[in-house]
């Protein structure tokens, strides 16, 4: 058990570092054991400098540095036993412009693998999207699903043709 | 293995039967505040063995049954199912397609259902070992595991490490 | 002290109430005491119930329901004893088009007697503002401030002109 | 009372003199990611006496000094001060215009001023009372306390309530 979490350990230290640099394009990140002798125990480090700034706690990230590095870390975990899909719900709520872009390709890069599903508010994820469900409540207190959209049916702005 | 299709009948807000059908590559899920988009991902942790209320934000299981609206009168039962392809074997059972289904009762209980036969919580978990599904799997990332896998309460991040192994 | 905590709480309540029903345009939400015969010890206890929707515990509520209904609480308790300045950081977030219209609204209400400072990312919010200063990097890890754009200043997506 | 401006100098990210000037109406402060739009509502908070490092995300009080970046040496002070109109002698004190300034060094303590001149924190605090400015006044709404509100853990709300009275 110890030699798993180990192994599993060191994998998710590798995806989040690099899952990291590829969201901060750049900037440092680690994971650590704080008791390496008592790894079924120790509580476990974690460290994060975005690039040009220096390293400080977490705490004081903005939230968007924040969103980004708990989504590489969680990703990083993800990526050591993938399923074949993954639902990520509103995790883009803290991005600016550009670390959508940079989250889209993310998906991107991985959903030859991957199915995602993507919940979200935002214009541009949503133009990125292969197929797109629309859940309404015509009926107060009731859910339904209203059709699948491709991307080329919608107009420029991202809003239904 | 690919997702195919979910199917909710009686589940939080999803009052009658609907389907959503999965495709390869980005899906994206839009609507207004409220609508039901996140009870979608609840649905999908919950239908592969999610035993804690609090994961799909309630108290107990049970409040996971349409519970009624202005218009409409509560249910007895909520009912999720998942299609899956297995053409890849990745689950270890001789079926092409497997259609793994839960029901919860009011009195809080719930049944477990592999293509339609009745079967135990194990034999869902059993199933869905190391092939990345299953309910602890963190293939449902949400915004407030941010909070909780960077929080200075050291025993949070842990906790979702142990999950996850 | 408990007579002012009353009072205060009543005007809470109704504030509360009010600011409620503007932004989910109805629906009902009520704050009481848990205990009312120990006030300053009773835990307080909040319901919210969008329109048409059944009454449920807060935490079945969606994440944009959830911040409205916090909103209003916390605009609520602002009203009793209001500043003259309000700072919003990024509360907008997870709020789709039309509740950022009803947010929109309730800053306008108020604005002729509070200067409010929202911190967005949202292009609706930042077209309905007043003034608008941008917040920049230039150099790595050191911020400064660039200039004020008016509101007439912004072509219609929202983008400098 | 109206805000007429806030300057910054060595806190946070905020290393060279800043100034915001502050209008009538709706101000919006935008920009991208980590930029320091939230840095200006924590020096908001700071310099009207916030006692909690935690309420402007750090843990003690020095870390909000400007700790140096990969092209900048860090600093030995962080000070903020805020300008207000004080016409309508809200403010209990008979100066048509009234700044508050905070200044913190390396060993974690503050020094105040008013109008340039030194106080205790507890002048700051008696002058703000009642006139619904101060550290505690719910002028200040970031998304955090959405959570914190809600929370069922109601001595977080109970907490939230005593705050305001
Ligand atoms: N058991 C239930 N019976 C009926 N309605 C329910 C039940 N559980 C939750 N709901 C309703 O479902 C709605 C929440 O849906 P959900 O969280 O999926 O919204 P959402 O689309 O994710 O919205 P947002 O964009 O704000 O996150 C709430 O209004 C809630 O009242
Ligand atoms: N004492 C300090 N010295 C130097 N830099 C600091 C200090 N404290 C915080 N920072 C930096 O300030 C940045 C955070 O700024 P802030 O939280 O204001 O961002 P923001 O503009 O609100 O971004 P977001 O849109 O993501 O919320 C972080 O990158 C952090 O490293
Ligand atoms: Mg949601
Ligand atoms: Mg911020």
């Amino acid at each position: 058990a110890t030699g798993l979490f180990f192994d599993t350990f060191d994998q998710i230290r590798a995806n989040f570092q690099q899952t990291f640099e590829r969201l901060f394009q750049g900037g440092e990140a680690d994971l650590w054991l704080a008791d390496p002798d008592d790894p079924l125990e120790s509580q476990i480090e974690i460290h994060a400098s975005p690039r040009g700034k220096k390293t400080q706690r977490i705490d004081l990230l903005s939230g968007g540095e924040r969103a980004l590095t708990a989504l590489s870390l969680l990703f990083g975990i993800y990526l050591v036993k993938p399923s074949p899909f993954c639902v990520l719900d509103e995790v883009d709520a803290p991005l600016d412009e550009s670390n959508i872009e940079r989250f889209i390709r993310l998906l991107q890069e991985f959903k030859a693998d991957t199915q995602f599903v993507v919940i979200t508010h935002n214009p541009r994820t949503i133009e990125a999207a292969d197929w797109i469900y629309g859940v309404t409540m015509e009926e107060p207190g009731v859910s339904n699903i209203v059709g699948v959209r491709l991307e080329d049916a919608l107009d420029v702005s991202g809003n239904a043709a | 293995m690919k997702l195919k299709a979910l199917r909710l009948h009686g589940f939080k807000s999803f009052a009658d039967a609907t389907e959503v059908q999965f495709h390869d590559g980005i899906t994206a899920v839009v609507g207004p505040n409220g609508c039901g988009k996140s009870n979608i991902s609840d649905a999908i942790r919950w239908v592969l063995g999610e035993q804690r209320p609090s994961a799909i934000r309630g108290g107990k299981m049970e409040e996971a049954i349409f519970q009624g609206s202005l218009g409409r009168r509560p249910v007895n039962r909520g009912a999720v199912s998942l299609t899956v392809s297995n053409e890849d074997r990745l689950l270890p059972i001789a079926f092409q397609e497997v259609e793994l289904g839960r029901t919860v009762y009011r009195d809080g209980g719930s049944e477990y259902t592999i293509n339609r036969s009745a079967c135990r919580l194990r034999d869902v978990v059993d199933l869905c070992r190391d092939t990345g599904l299953g309910a602890n799997a963190y293939s449902v990332i949400e915004s407030r595991m941010i909070d909780a896998i960077l929080s200075d309460r050291a025993e949070e991040r842990r906790a979702m490490f142990e999950e996850a192994s």
